[in-house]
């Protein structure tokens, strides 16, 4: 199971759709200073279900959509889908890809799609249980956090063995 | 429970050893229970020692040396339970180029099991990558991606 | 007291605006009083605007971008208030080539009143040094130094 | 006023006696991962009578006595002596030369010494008081400690600029 694209529009910097197709090797994201690196993998951890603003270096979860520039006006909503490979059934679907989309608007109003059917938060939160991917574990290190592997208290370190048991 | 936990336990604890000599060109580290009689609720302690070098305080390693302990423990917990994909933002970051190329080369062993999004500025893991690509912002400060050859990547950040 | 606080206050700010806006290559950056009502107590908030774009939390800030209005800041204050001598320990990590090169040109101008001493891996910082010391650890794990010729430590992080 | 010379001996992996000179210019430390650049960062904090364990990295202030390794033994001492060029008087001292040493043994016992005549670590901190060194300012920037510029409270910041006037 391996993720196979990504699309971002309105997230952040990425007011334009971004397409992103993933072959199952290491893919590397390069660019200068500011330019949306942190931003896909803010994405990324928000399509799975990310709750907490701080997580994504936000104030409020607003701050996830596109805000304008100079020379740009701002968006009405942010929508990222992310397409994973399901051919091993590691999820428990009919289905050979499963894709994800999440929606917010600036009311605040979100939506969740599953292979394009509206669905919960928390059917996507289900769906990852126990695949290893998203909220718990180690499937997306943030910058300036490896060294917080080090860092925590010895009975947080305690719970990431208990994860991988 | 206890009994898969002291498995994933020894199971980690041995890779991390061996990540670690691996990515350090030898020296070792392990996990410690900090309470062997209560496993049930034992915290865990992280004991590292670069080659040569005596066993000290963890606070005590340099900068590289903390990271370079970090990615050891990360890539231990992942050949032990394979997370499906993994996305590294920048974790290399304090590296010297001479771990930078082992800390590459080992990401390319572990991403047989692993799928690998990594976020980097640094040569040697742009050139282990299957796929680069290239992130710009527009002069309306929107992103926008550039196809990138390697040899394009590379000359930028060196 | 409030009237000297009032002054350095402005004086920093202005240099706060000028440096980012020559590190940056543009925008905007200023400190502002969380109270103007009661200057004798109020807290600071800072306020960075990279070129382009909008102003917005100091958290959605890149990496790079914090780092280098940190460093505006700093250079603003030193401006100010020259320290005799400053140590700075890789404060640059998180930049990419072309804000390293804004950062030592930037650099070199400020050591006419601060003297510098920097620990870094990066050439364009290497690039602006009178003097540079190499260090490196012997077969013992014991510090010692090397005569190091600019070519030689450019070679080795790029 | 700027720093002239620095010795080092005993202090972490500065087993062997280190001694640096400096211009007026920049000067660069560069080496590989590990090697000591931050080690000097740290023996230039702890002889201008840096009191805090945690900001050397330390658990124990006898962590800062080189502690030994694979091939050599530990030692008994750390010194550091710091030289300051003091021709345009900044330091109310009827000498063109300021030299601060301090030495710490692994009885926890220190000693500090002003142009060779011991004196007390109250006596050191009197000396750069408003000068503009040490302790506090921004004299020494650590490593991974220039985001705490950003990151302070609002409060604190405050009292970055009042000191600054
Ligand atoms: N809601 C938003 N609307 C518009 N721009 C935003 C929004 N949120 C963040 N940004 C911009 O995105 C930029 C940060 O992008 P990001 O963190 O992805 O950079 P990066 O490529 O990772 O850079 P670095 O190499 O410095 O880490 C910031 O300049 C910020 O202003
Ligand atoms: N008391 C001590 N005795 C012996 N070695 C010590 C002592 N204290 C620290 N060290 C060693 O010093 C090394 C760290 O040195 P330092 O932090 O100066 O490295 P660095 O050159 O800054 O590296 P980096 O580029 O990774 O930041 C560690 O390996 C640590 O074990
Ligand atoms: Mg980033
Ligand atoms: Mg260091």
């Amino acid at each position: 199971m391996y993720l196979k694209r990504l699309e971002i529009q309105g997230f952040k910097s990425l007011a334009d759709k971004i397409d992103l197709q993933f072959n199952q090797g290491i893919t590397a994201v390069v660019g200068p200073n500011g330019s949306g690196k942190s931003n896909i993998a803010d994405a990324v951890r928000w399509v799975l279900g990310e709750q907490s603003v701080k997580s994504l270096r936000g104030a409020r979860m607003e701050d996830v959509i596109f805000s304008g520039s100079d020379r740009r006006k701002p968006v009405g909503m942010a929508e990222v889908s992310l397409t994973l490979d399901n051919s091993s059934s590691v999820f428990p679907l009919d289905y050979s890809e499963i894709t994800i989309t999440r929606r917010v608007y600036r009311s605040g109003e979100s939506e969740y799609l599953l292979n394009k059917a509206s669905c919960r938060l928390r059917d996507i939160h289900e769906l990852f249980m126990d695949t290893g991917i998203g909220r718990e574990g180690y499937s997306i290190i943030g910058q300036g956090k490896i060294d917080e592997i080090l860092s925590t208290k010895s009975e947080d370190r305690r719970t990431i063995i208990e994860e991988a048991a | 429970m206890t009994r898969k936990f002291r498995e994933a336990f020894s199971e980690i604890n041995r890779n991390f050893g061996e990540v670690f000599a691996k990515l350090f060109g030898g020296g070792k580290a392990e996990l410690i229970m900090t309470d062997y009689e209560n496993l049930l609720e034992s915290g865990i302690d992280i004991m590292a020692q670069p080659p040569g070098k005596k066993n000290q305080h963890l606070s005590l390693l340099s900068g590289g040396e903390r990271a370079l302990t970090a990615i050891s423990l990360l890539f231990a917990i992942l050949r032990t339970k394979p997370s499906p994909f993994c996305v590294l933002d920048e974790i290399e970051a304090s590296l010297d180029e001479a771990n930078v190329d082992r800390f590459a080369e080992y990401l390319m062993d572990i991403a047989r099991n692993t799928q690998f999004i990594v976020i980097t500025h640094r040569k040697g893991t742009m050139e282990v990558a299957n796929i680069l690509y290239g992130v710009t912002m527009d002069e309306s400060s929107v992103t926008k991606m550039v196809s990138m050859k390697l040899s394009d990547a590379v000359s930028k950040v060196s």
